[in-house]
């Protein structure tokens, strides 16, 4: 565990839960991509199976068990409790098209031909384009609203630090991940744009983002 | 190289 982990696991938990807060207490979602969230649910399901065979530590464990169970009570949130404020309308990106190709490549491009593996590949591919119908609803609303954009921030900060993370560790440990690192590289690249946007816009107390 | 068995990342 190194400094860049650690604080890169803290920030995607921070993005989750800030997240999770934002629709809590607005009751509301507008805004929100229930389809990256459901997204996400389906990585840490296809990522975290492993719970049950492989002990790695405590923190890995609690970690896991917190990730899945937000992600889960997000989506919850979003398709059942405040259904009526889903803008299923703006959230039109066709997650098919994202499914399909993160399917066949991880049956094609793997460590070894095992279920736990096959379904641990999918989920990194998965995790680099989960949050595109999110991006993409808000190029479609042509705004997010300041703390959707902070939940975004985040979620960006946690891939940068594992970005830092794998450099850290190859340097540290010889470790390189080539899956997890060229899958993380290209979801990072999406967040660049979000990030210009981010810094010209709303950190300049506009409050609300809105697109040109 | 990794263990590829060994995802030690979350």
């Amino acid at each position: 565990m190194n400094i860049f982990r650690l604080s890169g696991d803290v920030c995607h938990l921070v993005a989750i839960i800030i997240l999770f807060l934002k629709i809590w207490r607005s009751k509301s979602c507008a805004g929100i991509s229930g389809k990256s969230q459901l997204l996400f649910a389906l990585v840490f399901t296809t990522r975290y199976l492993d719970l049950f065979t492989a002990f790695i530590s405590i923190y890995n464990t609690v970690m896991k068990v917190v990730f899945l169970v937000l992600a889960y009570a997000t989506v919850s949130l979003i398709y059942f409790r405040f259904r009526k404020s889903y803008d299923s309308e703006s959230d039109s990106f066709r997650v098919e098209f994202l499914l399909v190709p993160v399917a066949g490549l991880s049956f094609l491009e793997n460590y070894s031909f095992t279920p736990l593996e096959i379904l641990w590949t999918f989920s990194i591919y998965l995790e680099s384009v989960a949050i595109l119908p999110q991006l993409f609803m808000i190029t479609k609303t042509g705004e997010a609203e300041s703390i959707t954009t902070h939940y975004l921030f985040f979620l960006g900060l946690y891939r940068t630090l594992y970005l830092a993370n794998w450099v850290w560790r190859y340097h540290e440990e010889g470790f390189f991940d080539q899956i997890a690192v060229v899958s993380g590289v290209v979801q990072t690249i999406f967040y660049c744009d979000f990030f210009y946007l981010y810094f010209t816009r709303v950190l300049r107390g506009s409050g609300k983002m809105t697109l040109p | 190289s990794i263990d590829p068995a060994r995802h030690d990342e979350l």
